[in-house]
């Protein structure tokens, strides 16, 4: 038996809203720990994990581990029938082959409920061991998005270079070239619009664009985020969310052939 | 020029 419920819908439909594009199908894995996924897009280029941890739900209960496979497209459209403040409920009996949500509006005075086909997916977990990273920049994740949008549309890579001073993203097409300079910045209005580097050596990794701004569908779901690098290493971009979890996308670099 | 790397090159299967 497995009963989930969060108070805010909006939540997991961003999530959803977020991932849906890159993976068509994956498992959801339940456990003590909280309510996870990994899952690789299909070309093998991309991961994502997320967490929803069980003590940011209002009430979590899994009896036992229990993964369930869905297609996010269709999760997606389901949640879409939820308004962001209704409280959502997970439910799925042991054994069977549904999922339930159910959404409640704040007032109680409307009660849905979804139920949706599960299905088998085989899927490989991979193993991400726990890695220091020589660049860290955390920075506003309406900036990244921008310039992950805006260099998309000049060229279809994006060199990322951290230094101590700031990051810098580069790209070069058919038409001309780009370059985005952010310099480290502490001294901001809001919080979230600071951009911080903590470094141990200068790295520089090129990356397919397209992937990058699909990253940038997570945007909503926190105010910075957070590029991780390391050379021969995935990048690392990632969305907290306060006190549930978060969202983590990793990226394979392209190298010279 | 440049190759795509893929994720299976980093992280092995648990």
């Amino acid at each position: 038996m497995l009963e989930l419920r969060l108070t805010q819908a909006g939540l997991l439909k961003k999530v959803l809203e977020s991932i849906k594009d890159l993976v068509t199908d994956a498992n959801f894995d339940c456990s003590a720990t909280g309510f996870s996924l990994q899952a690789m897009d299909s070309s093998h280029v991309a991961l994502v994990a997320l967490l929803l941890r069980s003590d940011g739900f209002e009430h979590y209960r899994c009896d036992h581990n229990i993964s369930m496979g869905m297609n996010l497209g269709n999760m997606a459209k389901m949640l879409r029938c939820a308004s962001d403040d209704d409280t959502v409920t997970i439910k799925a009996d042991d054994g069977s082959d549904t999922v339930t949500f159910m959404f409640e509006s704040p007032s109680q005075d409307k009660i849905s409920d979804y139920e949706m086909k599960l299905m088998d997916i085989d899927s490989e977990h991979l193993g991400i061991p726990e890695a220091e990273y020589q660049a860290i920049v955390r920075m506003s994740a309406s900036e990244f998005a921008r310039i992950c949008k805006d260099l998309g549309t000049i060229g279809d890579t994006v060199i990322i270079s951290v230094t101590k001073e700031g990051v810098q993203f580069s790209t070069k097409g058919d038409i001309g070239t780009a370059n985005i300079i952010c310099r480290k910045n502490t001294a901001v209005d809001k919080k979230e619009e600071a951009t911080v580097i903590e470094m141990a050596e200068p790295v520089s990794l090129t990356f397919a664009s397209r992937y990058l701004i699909a990253f940038t569908k997570a945007t909503p779901l926190a105010g910075q985020v957070t590029i991780s690098m390391s050379y021969d290493m995935p990048i690392v971009v990632e969305y907290k969310m306060e006190t549930m979890g978060y969202m983590r996308f990793y990226l394979a670099p392209k190298i010279e052939e | 020029k440049l190759k795509q790397q893929v994720i299976s090159r980093f992280f092995a299967p648990k």
